[in-house]
């Protein structure tokens, strides 16, 4: 499913300023397997998922989804091989402030060529799923924190993508509201042989993925010399 | 520091489509006092936080901060009252995208009258004490979710204000820096004899409170009643 190799990031800045946000990394994920990633703030977590998703370019280094590179197409196909195989929860939500709830997610399956009574409905299911089925009609600003972020989650799920890459998914919720969640990636994994790779902070979450990832100031570092496991 | 009586608040969408967000909550905050809340995702946490900050006003009740009751005042008297008693962190950070980390902590202290240098060299201190002190050139877009969060943290702790009201605070970071964030706070309860109230869904954070207050469906419930609990 996704393959990296020598993965790096650097941001520049001018000057002298530059930031390593990611070193080096090698990263096999198969289909259908579940990857935590976890390491302290601003170790390079979103970065990666970004990379992953296609929604930034490495400054060296490779990354495959299903065998293609992303580097050596166009804007536009690009685009398109992203809406075709990611789902993306952002860690901010990035919803659209004037849109509903049930229209933040609807607006997903545009680029599938969907048309409008089925992804209205389709919407609402996915909604339902999340815990939300009597908020549909909200704005973001009159939805929770958390209701907000099931909403970015649920927009993430309703393209049915191979991939669902998730960046803190239950950073804004209680832990049962979390469980929750968790276990409707766990059926759609199972059913739909969804692979799922997952930034967390919640250590419960290590029961949910098959191994995990931890990154320490851009590296990815094994399992017994990172300081925090 | 803080008292509520019969607090309520309801969202208004027309017909009836009305929120109960907040039913009759009482609740006595002694002055030094740390105090967490608790509820699964939109039991109406930010709703009470917002009210006891004078930041939105009740449908019935009344809130009194230090004796006073914001709703009789106009609103630069209550503005005036909120900055001088009153730090707040944002769920969302709420950080102004233009400005860089230190301008944006330094901002919060014009308010005071405290000249331009003072007020760098003090959002610079405080930005060290968050683990931020390479990063205060980074404006909210070159920084990672938990560094953002760190930021606003920083922001409300500069004013040195009696009382804090923090919107899951370490929802972003991992669990070393939340240790690090939350012994922050109380050393700053010790030393200065900060009034803290936090919303939060981790329950290590019960170690750093002296009580917990659980919300459900806006209903203060007790302990014993609280199904999560
Ligand atoms: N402007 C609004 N209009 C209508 N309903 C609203 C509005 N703002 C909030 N709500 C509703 O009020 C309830 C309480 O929201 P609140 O933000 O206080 O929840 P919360 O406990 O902070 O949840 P979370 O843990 O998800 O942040 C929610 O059900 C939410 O949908
Ligand atoms: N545009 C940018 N310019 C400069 N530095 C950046 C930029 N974006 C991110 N960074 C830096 O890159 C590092 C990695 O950021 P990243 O967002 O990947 O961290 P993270 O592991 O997701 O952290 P968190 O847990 O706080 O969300 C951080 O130190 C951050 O300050
Ligand atoms: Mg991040
Ligand atoms: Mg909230």
């Amino acid at each position: 499913a996704i393959e990296t190799h020598g993965l790096s990031r650097t941001y520049e800045r001018g000057e002298d300023n530059a930031v390593d946000a990611l070193v080096d990394v090698d990263l096999a994920v198969e289909a259908g397997e579940r990857i935590g990633i976890m390491g302290t703030s601003g170790s390079g977590k979103s970065t990666l998922l970004n990379l992953l998703g296609t929604l930034d370019q490495p400054t060296t280094g490779t990354v495959w989804l299903d065998g293609i590179d992303p580097s050596t197409l166009d804007d536009d196909a690009r685009s398109r091989l992203r809406n075709r195989k990611i789902g993306f929860v952002f860690q901010q939500f990035n919803l659209i402030p004037r849109m509903t709830a049930e229209q933040n997610v609807a607006l997903a399956l545009i680029p599938r060529g969907v048309d409008r009574a089925t992804r209205h409905e389709r919407a609402r299911e996915v909604l339902a799923d999340v815990g939300l089925g009597d908020r549909i009609d909200h704005h973001p600003n009159e939805l929770s924190g958390g209701q907000q972020q099931r909403v970015a989650v649920a927009r993430a799920l309703v393209t049915e993508p191979p991939i669902l890459l998730a960046d803190e998914p239950t950073g804004q919720v209680d832990t049962e509201t979390s469980e929750r969640l968790m276990d409707l990636f766990a059926d759609l994994n199972e059913q739909l042989g969804l692979t799922i790779v997952i930034v967390t902070h919640d250590p419960t979450v290590e029961d949910h993925v098959d191994r995990t990832v931890h990154l320490s100031d851009g590296h990815v570092v094994d399992e017994a010399s990172y300081a925090g496991a």
